[in-house]
């Protein structure tokens, strides 16, 4: 293993692991340097599968996944200390955290241009996994998997095509994507059903929706061409994302600010893209919905 | 730059710590720590609006794969991704049921040959943060190949 990046001890942890972890910088691209933070499996790392975990985004950081999600320890409120997560994913597999693309959390590039996409994150993902087995040897032969979460979606794919027709020497078994987006015009026309099945949009919207938007061939909520079609779903888009429910998780109360960072605006606009430009021109009015003027 | 209704304060606040930066071997010179990059985001360029014909790629060439969600979540919902699996036009090799947690039903699954779509029971978007414990069944159970 390599021993520089070794984490020995660390803030606010007032438990002994049981595993071991190294934090550290991968190469990816030329000047690119990401962060990763590797910890091993609780049961037998020399047999247990290697899984690389890749949060979205775009541009989020996947220490989010670590330390809130499935990591081996998260933090306490008080931002000092933290606890064991007994639901950890290293409790047999050694898991590879990667912040990804550079610009991201940690990761940095020497030139500090951050504008990338796909293709480049997935080659960039690519050269850092090369990079990983390298410093670590001694889990080239173990099982690979790579799982991801949100736009994930895009990066676990196209990396995954990668590793398997790359030259490289990994033991690549299989892919997972959680809450992935998959398909931008499926999770926009899926969203509108979701929405009216959950009650969140009552009949004048929906019959609204289904006038302007379907005809015999069946509804368009993606990319349709009619203007009255674009209010309508944008007056649903903005129900959802817009009116102070949590989209990510329905039924739970909105943490944290409501405030939009622009990455996460970006992200949002890349949903349901085909009416951003409406996006802007009509901003969800509150609870008198009935009676906003859609002029 | 941080998603909305997420309170990530406390993974802020330890991560930017100087000695835990030190600790995890951050060079000094970086700038702090946030969830999201808004210099990364803002200019980010899509070039997959679907991966259908990626994952029918990976497929074909036996990997497995694992499409799962949680069944609150809106933004990446899992009817959107249940569509997308069925519309890669593989033959389902399992019916769509449940899954049993901790002796609870704690989702539902299909699998269509090496590919598996599966959804968790009342959680949002970040599964294994609002699902645990079925989260960590569901994983463990897709790593060693085991039916759900």
């Amino acid at each position: 293993q390599y021993a520089p990046d070794e984490v020995t001890d660390l803030p606010g942890m007032t438990f002994k692991p049981n595993y071991r972890q190294w934090s550290g910088y991968l190469q990816a691209g030329p000047g690119k340097f990401l962060h990763y933070w590797f910890v091993t499996s609780q049961r037998d790392p020399t047999k247990d599968p290697v899984v690389l975990w890749l949060n979205g985004g775009p541009g989020c950081s996947s220490l989010d996944g670590f330390l809130s999600e499935n990591g081996p320890f998260h933090v306490n409120d008080d931002g000092a200390t933290l606890y064991e997560n007994e639901f950890s994913w290293n409790k047999n597999a050694n898991m590879l955290y990667l912040e990804s693309p550079a610009g991201v959390g940690y990761s940095y590039s020497d030139d500090h241009n951050y504008e990338t996409d796909d293709d480049k994150v997935a080659a960039d993902n690519y050269q850092a996994l090369q990079s990983f087995f390298v410093k670590f040897p001694n889990f080239t032969l173990n099982e690979f998997f790579i799982f991801g979460e949100s736009y994930g979606g895009i990066y676990v794919p196209t990396l995954s095509l990668r590793v398997a027709t790359g030259q490289a020497k990994i033991n690549f078994q299989g892919f997972s994507v959680g809450n992935g987006l998959s398909s931008f015009a499926l999770n926009d026309e899926s969203l509108i059903y979701f929405g009216y099945y959950h009650g969140l949009f009552g009949e004048d919207l929906w019959r609204d929706l289904n006038d302007n938007c379907c005809n015999k061939g069946g509804c368009n909520f993606y990319n349709s061409s009619s203007d009255s079609c674009k209010i309508q779903v944008n007056i649903a888009f903005s129900i959802v994302y817009q009116s102070g429910l949590n989209e990510y998780s329905l039924y739970l109360d909105c943490e944290g600010r409501q405030g939009f960072s622009k990455t996460y605006e970006k992200a949002m606009t890349l949903l349901f893209r085909n009416y951003r430009k409406t996006l802007h021109t009509y901003k969800y009015s509150g609870p008198r919905l009935s009676s906003v003027s859609l002029n | 730059g941080v998603p909305p209704c997420i309170n990530s304060t406390a993974q802020t606040n330890w991560l930017n710590r100087g000695d835990v930066r030190k600790a995890l071997h951050i060079p000094a010179t970086l700038p702090a720590w946030d969830i999201c990059s808004d210099a990364v985001g803002e200019r980010y360029n899509i070039l997959y609006w679907t991966v259908k014909d990626v994952y029918l790629k990976l497929l074909s060439m036996g990997l497995r794969a694992l499409v799962y969600n949680g069944d609150t979540d809106m933004a990446c919902n899992f009817l959107g991704d249940q569509w997308f699996v069925e519309d890669l036009g593989i033959k389902e090799t399992s019916k769509y049921k449940t899954w049993i947690y901790d002796d609870q039903v704690a989702g539902f699954y299909q699998r269509f040959g090496n590919i598996t779509f599966l959804t968790v029971k009342g959680a949002g978007h970040m599964v294994p943060q609002w699902a645990p414990g079925p989260a960590l069944h569901m994983f463990q159970t897709f790593l060693i190949n085991d039916s759900y």
